[in-house]
C-alpha cells in the first residue's frame, strides 16, 4: 500500500459517502444517473467475485464489502425508494448503458491476461468502469445546473482513478514486474473522461459558485 | 506470483 492508492481508497469511499449522504439525509437524487450507479453496481460484482476465494487484507475484504453495499443500497433507494426514487430525473437519465455492457464484455473476452472466469469477470469489470461515468456525464449535460452534492460526488469519483494512476507509476519504479497494461489504460481512458468535467468543475469552483 | 500483486487493490 502507498499514499496514492490509500489516497485512490479514500477519496472512492468519499465519493461514496457524498452520494449516500445526499440521498439518505435529503431523500433526493437530483441530477444522478441511476444507469451510472447501476453499471457501478455490475463493476463491484464482477471485480469483487474473489472476496471469498482469496484474502488479501482486512482493509480490503472492508472495503470490497463497502463499496459492494453502498452501490446496491444507491441502486435500491433510487428504484424502489419511494420519496428518494420520486426525484430522480427517469426522462433525462435515457443513456443506453446495456449497449455499454455488450462490448466491455466481449473486448474482456478478447484482451484480458488470463483466460479464466474470474479473470475475464475481472477485466470486464476494469473496462465498464471506465466507461461508467458516460451516463452520468450526458445527465449532467442535460441538467445544466446541478447541486453542489452531486458535483463533488462525481468530482471525487474522476478523482479517485486518477490517485490510482500515480499509484501504478511508482509501483511500476519500486516495484520489478509490475506490469499490467490492461489496468492502467483503462484508468487511463477513465480519468481522462472527466477532463471537460473537471475544467468545468474547477473554473465553477475557483468562482465559488454551484458547478454548471 | 504478479497477479496476486494485481488482485490486492480495489
Amino acid at each position: 500500500m502507498n499514499i496514492f492508492r490509500l489516497a485512490g481508497d479514500m477519496t472512492h469511499l468519499a465519493s461514496v459517502l457524498v452520494l449516500l449522504l445526499k440521498i439518505h439525509t435529503i431523500k433526493s437524487c437530483a441530477g444522478v444517473s441511476l444507469r451510472t450507479q447501476e453499471l457501478y453496481a455490475i463493476v463491484f460484482a464482477t471485480r469483487y467475485l474473489d472476496i471469498f476465494t482469496s484474502f488479501v487484507s482486512v482493509y480490503n475484504t472492508f472495503m470490497k464489502l463497502v463499496f459492494l453495499g453502498s452501490s446496491f443500497s444507491i441502486v435500491w433507494y433510487m428504484r424502489y425508494h419511494k420519496a428518494v426514487h420520486r426525484t430522480y430525473d427517469r426522462e433525462q437519465d435515457t443513456f443506453r448503458h446495456w449497449f455499454l455492457v455488450l462490448p466491455c464484455l466481449v473486448l474482456a473476452l478478447l484482451i484480458h491476461e488470463k483466460f479464466t472466469f474470474l479473470e475475464v469477470l475481472w477485466t470486464f469489470s476494469l473496462y465498464l468502469e471506465a466507461v461508467a461515468i458516460l451516463p452520468q456525464l450526458v445527465l449532467l449535460q442535460r441538467t445544466r445546473n446541478i447541486d453542489n452534492l452531486t458535483g463533488q460526488y462525481i468530482f471525487l469519483l474522476g478523482g479517485y482513478r486518477g490517485l490510482y494512476i500515480l499509484n501504478w507509476i511508482y509501483r511500476y519504479f519500486t516495484e520489478p514486474h509490475f506490469v499490467h497494461w490492461i489496468t492502467w489504460i483503462a484508468g487511463l481512458v477513465q480519468t481522462l473522461l472527466y477532463a471537460d468535467f473537471f475544467y468545468y468543475y474547477f473554473l465553477r469552483f475557483i468562482g465559488g459558485r454551484g458547478v454548471e | 506470483n504478479k497477479n496476486d500483486v494485481t488482485k490486492d487493490e480495489l
